[in-house]
């Protein structure tokens, strides 16, 4: 494991105990897109099918629970807990979970890892993490205040995909034995998880422009449509 | 193949 790899992991740990920590110590999931944390939870249950099945390391079989489990609980407090469920945002967190549900599985149909459950669910998360920050991104747009909490939470998740991306690129280069073997898998740069991984990216290039600004200009974090 | 790769990821 390089260590854009681990920066992008721990990042991405590191927003979900953002999260976490907004809603336990506010009481409030203000800003937050329940659509959003729902997809995640649906990511994470396709692409963790194999959790039992297939051992990769230990360090990998606690993440993954770690991050089914912290999903799992994050759709709960929104949902039902009895105070935070009244902080949600539900008129304006309007788009549609099928709308991005049913693409990508349609395009995991037509594009598969393999032709069998576990590998189309799993091409499935890969093609819907990549567009599940989309109705997070739109209640953004839409709030007229969004908490540094918040506005952290979404950097932080934006900022696994760019280290997930350069480790990519890393063990595109380093962990090939033939030297020109890498030629042959750049063409391959246009398969499933890499056009996700840079369409996920290039949704949030736009939220890092405003997070930069208003980081810089000392101004409370504000999206203008 | 590069979803190899990726399969050892999270």
């Amino acid at each position: 494991m390089n260590l854009f790899r681990l920066a992008g992991d721990m990042t991405h740990l590191l927003s979900i105990v953002v999260l976490l920590l907004k809603i336990r110590t506010t009481k409030s999931c203000a800003g937050i897109s329940l659509k959003t944390q729902e997809l995640y939870a649906l990511v994470f249950v396709t692409r963790y099918l194999d959790l039992f099945s297939r051992y990769v390391s230990f360090y990998n079989s606690v993440m993954k629970l770690v991050f089914l489990g912290t999903s799992f609980a994050i759709v709960w407090y929104m949902r039902y807990h009895k105070v935070v469920k009244q902080t949600y945002n539900k008129d304006e967190d309007t788009f549609k979970h099928y709308f991005l549900v049913l693409p990508s599985f349609v395009l995991a149909l037509l594009i598969p890892h393999a032709f069998n459950t576990v590998e189309i669910l799993w091409t499935f998360s890969i093609y819907l993490e990549a567009v599940a920050i989309l109705p997070q991104l739109v209640l953004l747009q839409r709030s007229r205040n969004i908490d540094n909490l918040t506005g952290n939470y979404v950097f932080l998740l934006g900022g696994y995909r760019v280290l997930y991306l350069f480790n990519w690129v890393y063990r595109l280069f380093m962990e090939e034995n033939h030297k020109m073997r890498w030629i042959r898998d750049f063409v391959e740069i246009l398969n499933t998880a890499w056009m996700s991984g840079l369409v996920q990216t290039a949704l949030y290039a736009d939220f890092f422009y405003y997070y930069i600004k208003s980081w810089k200009n000392r101004e409370k974090l504000k999206l203008t449509a | 193949c590069l979803q190899e790769h990726v399969k050892d990821e999270l």
